[in-house]
């Protein structure tokens, strides 16, 4: 260990391990994070840190052989201690998962347990949860969430992409019409997802009754190859996240069962009446879900920023404060500090916001089950704005970290590029964060 | 808005009815629970100026849809700050919640925390505190010191408080932020795996560098 290190370590006030179960929310909690992220580096689990020598094509090879040796062990948790998609649980041993090193440029398989099945969950009838979800549980299947469109970002009711009711077939026809309704994003669908879960307008009786989802097998289940009439690819490099391969989807006259439509909150009867949601809202529910996921995902970006950058800070020495002593730690400068104490402060309030968040998902979605509504405008309200704003101070903290290193810290080895890369990431996706501000604002003027 | 005072509220917005009675804040100190009241003035002076402008626009003849656009920026400042008295009162509501369970010493350091964490965002907004809440230069030139005390207070714990984020090397993959601080032999030993490094001479050199510096290209 480093004597300036140890030195920092041994003049600390508080009981290090009584912080730790703090954060986690009890030692049992703390232990059971642990196991965890024991399993998870083993070093099989590992990346070795050479794939930042790699191609885009390897990389994304690389993730898929380190993604499926990792995300089988979700199955060994889940028999262990058996628990749902809807459970804490769940969400703690998927962030354990995702937060992996393997994982450090994200994951092919990171929609599927984020956004696939819970949209299912949310959207989907007991019938179709019955029907898909032990499939997607087994990884029978692999699915991506495809709503963004080249020309069509947050404002979801803008999408192009049709599906239109035949009632003599009792099929939807799914169409991406133009070069701008192409679908672009969707993470996994580039080349690892069959099956996608596809917002679209609903047209039912010559009628537009707004956007739906409904779930589309984009490839043969044995070969892998794209169906007739799908487009399928990956967009390309990006800034981070380059081991997910989101990807582009074009549908041209594509068929699929009355069924594959998700008809939790609205229905297409066979004879193609279209039966209305209680509240078109609900069929935002897996995206809240997901900015709840992203809101506390964003803590642990900036609390891993700024252990490095601490850390760093502690052992690098560089100037002197008085003329004739040695040079001083870095972080002994209150500009250093400066820097970072507020990171670590953030990280607190960003955990014990997304806590708050949860909780209120949480009862938002029992009352929801005895049919109240009451509490959804202001759940979306609370989602969007603690989205944005929490995403938006751990990126500008993140990169203040990565500052606070000087040159080292611009090295992919001290990966703080790539931590800002995932945390930036998420200003844009499940919403840009100045269109949920003004989402928030709506919410706040009606108020 | 115009009907606030008749309507039930929902949690996060119940502050919008108090920080509209008189006498909220008539006096500034320089405390956590004062500068979460100033906040919540602020928040929600920035919803009432931006609803009032929303509404000037409209009745002015300027349509509900260009009115809103045309407001946008001080509705985006007003969301803003309704979720920063949210993060702000949260924070600081989970500390008192802490209070009973923890030792004095976690609870000092958590403390240290939220002020830094609350007198941070004073001095952030001070421009829309000064606007709309009774603060004067001395209380800022308070702030100011008190947010030095807070990182001397924090400075022996820094390294104990990103220790307690409990993240395993194997998590952070960082050269600069291992556990065992060998800071400097780990950037070594990666710029070691660099595959350039892996012949003394590149091919390139023979190919394009050595021919363009004798001028043959």
């Amino acid at each position: 260990i480093n004597k300036d290190l140890q030195r920092e370590r041994e003049k600390c006030t508080f009981n290090i391990e009584e912080m730790t179960s703090y954060i986690d929310g009890g030692q049992e909690n703390t232990k059971k994070r642990r196991e965890t992220e024991a399993v998870l580096s083993k070093p099989e689990f590992c990346n070795d840190s050479s794939q930042d020598y790699l191609s885009h094509t390897e990389k994304y090879e690389l993730a898929i052989k380190q993604s499926v040796e990792l995300f089988s062990l979700l199955r060994k948790f889940q028999n262990e201690r058996n628990f749902s998609i809807t459970d804490d649980d769940y969400r703690d041993v998927l962030t354990s998962l995702l937060g992996s090193s393997t994982m450090r440029d994200g994951s092919p398989l990171g929609v599927h347990y984020i956004m696939f099945m819970p949209a299912i969950l949310s959207l989907g009838t007991s019938e179709q949860q019955k029907y898909w979800l032990p499939r997607a549980w087994s990884c029978s299947i692999i699915g991506a969430y495809a709503q963004t469109e080249l020309g069509h970002g947050t404002f979801i009711r803008g999408l192009e992409a049709t599906a239109t009711y035949d009632p003599t077939t009792q099929e939807f026809v799914l169409n991406t019409p133009t070069l701008t309704s192409y679908k672009w994003w969707p993470g996994g669908l580039g080349r690892t997802a069959n099956y996608c879960i596809v917002i679209a307008q609903l047209y039912t009786k010559g009628k537009c009754h707004g956007v739906h989802s409904f779930i589309v097998q984009v490839r043969d289940e044995e070969t892998h190859h794209p169906l007739s009439g799908i487009k399928v690819g990956d967009i390309g490099s990006k800034l981070g996240l380059n081991s997910v391969d989101n990807g582009y989807l074009g549908l041209d006259n594509v068929r699929i069962p009355r069924s594959h439509m998700l008809m939790k909150h609205a229905q297409v009867l066979e004879d193609g009446t279209y039966v209305k949601s209680k509240n078109s809202k609900l069929n935002y529910g897996a995206m809240m879900f997901v900015r709840t996921v992203i809101v506390r995902d964003t803590a642990n970006f900036l609390s891993r920023a700024v252990t490095i950058a601490v850390r760093f800070s502690a052992v690098r020495r560089q100037c002197q404060l008085k003329s004739g002593e040695p040079e001083c730690q870095i972080l002994d400068y209150f500009t250093q500090q400066h820097k970072l104490f507020i990171a670590i402060a953030t990280c607190h309030a960003i955990r014990i916001s997304a806590n708050k968040l949860w909780e209120t998902y949480n009862a938002f979605n029992e009352e929801l089950e005895a049919g109240s509504l009451e509490k959804l405008p202001e759940l979306h309200a609370l989602a969007c704005c603690l989205k944005a704003v929490c995403t938006s101070d751990s990126t500008t903290l993140i990169e203040r970290c990565r500052l606070a290193c000087g040159g080292h810290g611009y090295m992919l080895s001290s990966n703080l590029p790539l931590t800002y890369g995932q945390a930036t990431a998420a200003c844009t996706y499940e919403g840009d964060n100045t269109v949920l501000l003004l989402q928030t604002a709506r919410f706040l003027a009606k108020t | 808005w115009q009907s606030l005072d008749a309507v039930k509220l929902t949690p996060t917005v119940a502050y919008l009815r108090n920080t509209r009675e008189k006498g909220f804040l008539n006096k500034w100190e320089n405390t956590i629970e004062c500068i979460i009241r100033g906040m919540q003035v602020v928040a929600m002076r920035k919803i009432q100026t931006s609803v009032e402008m929303l509404e000037h626009r409209v009745l002015s003849g300027i349509p509900m849809e260009d009115a809103w656009n045309m407001t946008s920026l001080q509705l985006v400042a007003a969301a803003e700050a309704h979720c920063r008295v949210i993060i702000l009162s949260s924070f600081y509501e989970n500390l008192n919640r802490v209070q009973t369970t923890s030792s004095p010493e976690l609870k000092r350091v958590l403390n240290q925390l939220v002020e830094l964490y609350t007198v941070y965002w004073a001095l952030e907004k001070l421009g829309d505190l000064l606007q709309w809440v009774p603060i004067s230069q001395k209380d800022i030139e308070g702030l100011k010191l008190w947010y030095e005390q807070l990182l001397e207070k924090l400075r022996p714990n820094a390294v104990g408080l990103v220790d307690a984020f409990d993240l395993r090397d194997e998590i952070l993959r960082s050269t600069i932020g291992a556990y065992d601080g060998r800071v400097y032999e780990r950037l070594m030993e990666e710029a070691l795996k660099n595959p350039v490094n892996a012949e003394p001479v590149n091919k390139t050199y023979h190919t394009y560098l050595k021919p363009f510096m004798m001028g043959k290209l």
